[in-house]
């Protein structure tokens, strides 16, 4: 549910996908500026990468006696109302082996979202690329060694994320069109946000969540191309695409990712 | 699927061109016994109703084919509800997985490469979906539409047009059934309009990805009910 409404959220704010959304509210605090993640690439252009936090920053995987402190900004992002409506109707008639099956129903849903004021904290990244030259990872940090050992995974650092500045609760509306005792029906789940201000409560819900302030529901994270001596450099441009410089072991694999990937677009244009 | 066209009308030509060769590649699911296929079917059906399930399934597929177990793979199983869970190891050893103990982990192995990608190339596909666009594609499922739906894609003219007095477009007459598939369409950013005995495709403005996931999911739904 909490997934749900912050992917809403960026569909409505970052329509160019500059930033990601927070599926569990269990990692808001783990995004902090300069925090690792590691991205890993799917196999079909249709999926989404999967980000995984480490629960370390850039500045704790450098090698030793190097200290990196970021300069952060706090801006105002956007005080985030939408308004809804979801209109539905119809009746379906149909014979599905001998049960006969009636299904139909009307019914006008109309919910209001809302994070309230939103706050973005953002890393300055003149300073951070100024401050990080002559810098060096330490790959032999057991973090990254592990990160290393994966396939497909490229380190991350956060340099962007959306808060909320106010209590705000997460609803689950579940609506399900059925008449006649029909033996199918649509059921549609319409999650909805309200920020409170004055501890009011939304009625008619199923699912409810209570989130407090300053919960990180976005973020935004920048590539890192990481070399063989630990150097390392910001991918700053979007055809710019981070990773490993060394070799990777060729463990064996379940399923071979480009034997997967071509299994399907073999003969597709890209 | 944009390259060398100039409007919007075309994307969905070149799409249909461009995905056609996905037939051969459900071939896997056609080569079935029939009793697997109509089980795989089955499930498959189910999940379309189930989201929080349908995202497990990928994620369980997803480590399953790297080889590589992420913690949360682990956590999000646990968190089902038991018949979930069964319906989980089903779903797996029909798509050729070899699960080694009570639950998918890294000792199992995938025994069917091919079967087993075909199989998360469609979860995948389902997974990705717009909120609610899996469950109105259960209902189709449901109203044995499915073929249909496939077929209408498959023949729009290059401006998006089809013909209801097609014999296989037949069930889209009915005006509330068409309801259903215009919002799932309009789920994965293509509108359908009713106009006298055709129906008009088009493209809505900036499509992201969904149209398609939707040539994919109705191509392997396709495949995957033959023998259903």
């Amino acid at each position: 549910m909490f997934a749900k409404a912050t992917r809403n959220f960026l569909k409505e704010v970052d329509a160019g996908g500059n930033l990601i959304s927070v599926s569990n509210l269990n990692d808001s605090d783990k995004l902090q500026p300069l925090s690792l993640v590691t991205k890993k690439k799917r196999y079909w252009c249709w999926q989404r990468p999967k980000y995984q936090f480490l629960s370390v920053t850039l500045g704790d995987v450098l090698t030793e006696d190097q200290f990196l402190s970021p300069v952060v900004v706090e801006s105002d992002f956007v005080k985030y109302e939408g308004k809804f409506e979801n209109h539905v109707s119809g009746t379906i008639e149909t014979v599905l082996g001998k049960v006969k099956l009636n299904m139909g129903g009307k019914g006008l849903v109309e919910s209001q979202s809302s994070f309230g004021t939103l706050r973005k904290q953002e890393v300055d990244l003149q300073q951070l690329i100024r401050d990080s030259v002559e810098r060096t990872i330490n790959l032999k940090n057991p973090i990254l060694h592990q990160v290393l050992e994966r396939r497909n995974e490229v380190l991350c650092v956060l340099t962007q994320k959306i808060v909320t500045t106010q209590k705000c609760v997460i609803s689950e509306h579940v609506q399900i069109e059925e008449k006649c005792g029909g033996m199918v029906g649509i059921q549609t789940k319409i999650v909805q946000v309200s920020a409170m201000e004055d501890g009011n409560v939304i009625k008619d819900t199923s699912v409810l969540l209570e989130i407090p302030a300053a919960t990180t529901i976005a973020y935004g994270i920048i590539e890192l191309y990481v070399k063989q001596d630990g150097q390392f450099e910001f991918c700053l441009l979007h055809e710019k695409h981070g990773g490993f410089e060394q070799e990777r072991r060729s463990d064996p694999v379940y399923l071979d990712y480009l034997a997967c990937r071509e299994f399907v677009f073999m003969d597709m244009p890209d | 699927a944009r390259h060398g066209t100039s409007s919007q009308d075309g994307l969905l030509s070149v799409l249909n061109q461009a995905t056609l060769p996905l037939e051969r590649n459900f071939s896997p699911f056609l080569e079935l016994p029939a009793e697997q296929q109509t089980a795989l079917h089955n499930l498959l059906q189910a999940v379309l109703f189930d989201e929080e399930f349908l995202v497990v399934l990928e994620q369980v597929c997803d480590d399953m084919a790297g080889g590589f177990w992420c913690p949360q793979a682990a956590l999000a199983m646990g968190e089902l509800k038991p018949p979930q869970q069964q319906d989980l190891m089903a779903f797996l050893q029909l798509a050729g997985c070899r699960i080694q103990g009570e639950w998918p982990g890294p000792e199992g192995e995938v025994s069917n490469q091919k079967l087993f990608a075909t199989a998360y190339f469609l979860v995948s596909a389902l997974a990705e979906m717009p909120d609610n666009a899996a469950a109105l594609l259960g209902i189709c499922c449901k109203l044995q539409i499915i073929p249909t739906l496939y077929h209408l894609l498959r023949v729009l003219s290059d401006d998006g047009i089809c013909d209801l007095e097609d014999p296989t477009l037949v069930p889209l007459k009915d005006t509330e059934r068409f309801g259903i598939v215009q919002r799932l369409f309009v789920a994965a950013d293509i509108n359908l309009e009713q106009e006298h005995s055709s129906v008009k495709a088009t493209v809505l403005k900036d499509p992201h990805v969904f149209p398609l996931i939707l040539y994919i999911t109705l191509n392997g739904l396709c495949a995957l009910g033959k023998e259903h």
